[in-house]
């Protein structure tokens, strides 16, 4: 319907781009919009259409003036992509979200701060995250370790934080 | 509405029957390349009704099932479970939902008539395809008070696959159909390529995406 | 031309798939085939056109039966790509080549084998090397960092490898 | 033939002139998230003669011109150039590599009229475009006995963009065509979306790839 849309958009729209967003939030600064576009054909040519219209994102890192969001690097990608995912979370949590190695391009600053966003989540939903970082297996409350002692079959794990080697293989301990 | 746990067997790498238990807020998944962790993803999207093999990197859907390795032979068929805790919710909370769902509306007398028995596949798709979206939302909630329309505190949904091409779908150890299932998660935010599994290499997807493929998603969330 | 291009694809094949081929090397065992596929329209089909067959991959890793590529992790099909692409490097090395987070993939012992395998190509290429990935620092031969002291602007430093904090941030004295 | 340096300045995040010597065989380039590194590698395939804006992550070609920032006024010009060792190569290889192209045959009696200015833009693509493939390689390498058909030990490519749209291409200071510089590296598996350059998220698009594109990469190494 588009009342409901419509309100959905908007408390999105806050929680992505608003003054306290998740955007300005994981990037520390900057700004960001998430927008309509107006029809292109049809009887509301160049208006909005809330029933139709497609959305559009800008994202603006601090200090930056990017043109279009394809000329963002790959982690700042993935911060906004991340900022706009957490966003649309606040405003419909589901009953868990499961992320694979979305901490794949970020640097050690920007795990950090993935991590400290991921925190405030806890209240309404779990949190599966599928990772090779040691800083965002520190944020996990508890780890599950998949190896493959027997050649081709997987075993589950459970893990200690200090029994993930540097090397990523879990030690002999986890492993009983 | 809680994920409780996780059993697989006999799904992709994992031959032998494994479990997961959600019990903390945050879990990680941990281990070398190859070792199954993505596996676990696939289960999920799976049991939630996913139909599209190749969304599993499969080319068809028998590929979930283990094909064997150098130290085993492969398996007879997948079977998946996923678990959930639906307990019944506060009063207010579900007639706050109602008013969202319906714009004010409130449909309580229409509702005095609603299926007794609201596990039975044919009544359960029955309400749940009765022409208004939010009509069948309102009855959802009314009818049991918890948030998935399953009249339990906990639900399980379990999804087979036989090696001869055999399907087998379980909601409560009762058969039912995919649609059922998919039906079942309808609005939740979870499965149907819905916001709530990010997958590998694909976090930037909803940058990349043309803007109606975005609307689409902000839609699941509305 | 029909023979070239035979030569040249046996040439890839067996460095890619033989039995001391990179796709063991970097798997420390498995097996891999390079195969061209049969015609399925024209007057060869059902038989191999030197000049217009497509190009296909199989790649097993150690113990596993993947009936499909696209069944491989993500890691598993990095290290398949590095191979082919060093495969095909061998058989005609060109004087450069640039990896942008190659080993982004990569769990830590994964790292390690791909760092082995760029060391052996050393007398005919450079490699520039884009990573986050202390490993694969350590590999090079120099490092230049990267930084913007100055928001949006992008400035160039020579880097010494201890100079790289843990947080991904170049110290203080590399960017002077 | 040898990577020597690379030269920016006014090339997207890299407002000022920059310069990057390539002297040892394994270079790393490392630094935070949004620093620039792979505007580096967006140089390297501009100055070769990429001609998809998209393929260099811009809306438009002028998007590589630095765009201002909160510190900066945008530039009036981006400017890239690439420089090479180009040696003279032992008469040996130069053979071999002819017999390699042309299948054997020697095509020494044909090459007695070669182009005597291997530089002028007008020659160099009028011997580039000579019908037959092999035999524009064996003119090439004759010619200068060098792997870059331009007869200097150093090579330098340069290619930049005026704000107004307006472009120059340059070999050695001479003024070329953006085709001329396309032309000089065919064949020596860098520039034209050959296998020398893996982008960021691309590592595994040749197993992606449909078999044709596949076959299209090795044809570029054959
Ligand atoms: N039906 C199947 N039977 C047996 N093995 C399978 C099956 N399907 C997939 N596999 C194997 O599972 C492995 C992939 O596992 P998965 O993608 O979960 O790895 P991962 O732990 O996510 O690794 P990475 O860290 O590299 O992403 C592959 O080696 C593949 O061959
Ligand atoms: N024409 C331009 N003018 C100014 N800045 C630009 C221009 N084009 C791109 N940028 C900026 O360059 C930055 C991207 O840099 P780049 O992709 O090189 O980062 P990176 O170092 O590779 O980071 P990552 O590690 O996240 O991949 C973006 O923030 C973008 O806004
Ligand atoms: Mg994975
Ligand atoms: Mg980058």
């Amino acid at each position: 319907s588009r009342s409901r849309f419509e309100e959905t958009f908007k408390t999105v729209r806050e929680n992505f781009a608003g003054h306290d967003g998740m955007f300005r939030r994981l990037f520390g600064g900057g700004s960001a919009d998430l927008f309509l576009l107006p029809m292109d054909a049809g009887p509301r040519a160049g208006e909005i259409d809330w029933l139709e219209s497609g959305v559009e994102i800008r994202a603006k890192p601090p200090g930056k003036e990017p043109r279009v969001i394809n000329q963002l690097s790959g982690g700042e990608k993935t911060m906004t992509a991340v900022a706009l995912l957490m966003a649309i979370f606040q405003s419909k949590p589901s009953p868990f979200c499961v992320l694979d190695e979305v901490d794949a391009a970020l640097d050690e600053a920007n795990v950090e701060r993935f991590c400290a966003a991921l925190k405030q989540f806890l209240d309404r939903s779990h949190f599966i995250v599928i990772t090779h970082h040691k800083r965002t297996m520190q944020s996990c409350d508890m780890l599950y370790g998949v190896t493959m002692p027997q050649r081709g079959v997987s075993k589950r794990v459970a893990v200690k934080f200090e029994e993930v080697g540097s090397d990523g293989r879990l030690s002999k301990a986890a492993t009983e | 509405m809680r994920l409780a746990k996780l059993t697989l067997s006999g799904f992709k790498s994992f031959a032998d029957p494994t479990e997961f238990r959600f019990d903390l807020p945050i879990i990680g998944i941990v281990g070398p390349n190859g070792c199954g962790k993505s596996n676990v993803v696939d289960a999920i999207k799976w049991v939630l009704g996913e139909r599209s093999a190749k969304s599993l990197r499969g080319g068809a859907m028998l590929d979930v099932i283990f094909a064997g390795s150098a130290a085993r032979k492969p398996s007879g068929m997948a079977a998946v479970t996923l678990s959930f805790e639906n307990p019944v919710v506060g009063e207010e909370i579900v007639r706050a939902e109602r008013a969202k769902a319906t714009g004010g509306i409130d449909f309580d007398t229409e509702d005095s008539e609603a299926p007794a028995n609201a596990n039975a596949p044919t009544s359960l798709s029955a309400s749940l395809s009765l022409g208004d979206h939010e009509a069948s939302i309102v009855k959802r909630s009314q009818v049991t008070h918890r948030r998935l329309p399953i009249d339990a505190d906990m639900v399980d949904v379990t999804r087979r696959l036989y090696a001869d091409g055999r399907s087998e779908y379980l909601i409560n150890g009762k058969k039912v159909r995919l649609r059922d299932i998919r039906e079942l998660f309808l609005d939740t935010g979870i499965g149907n390529d819905a916001y709530s599994i990010i997958e590998q290499g694909k976090v930037d997807a909803m940058l990349l995406a043309n803007p109606q493929e975005r609307r689409q998603i902000l839609e699941e969330a509305a």
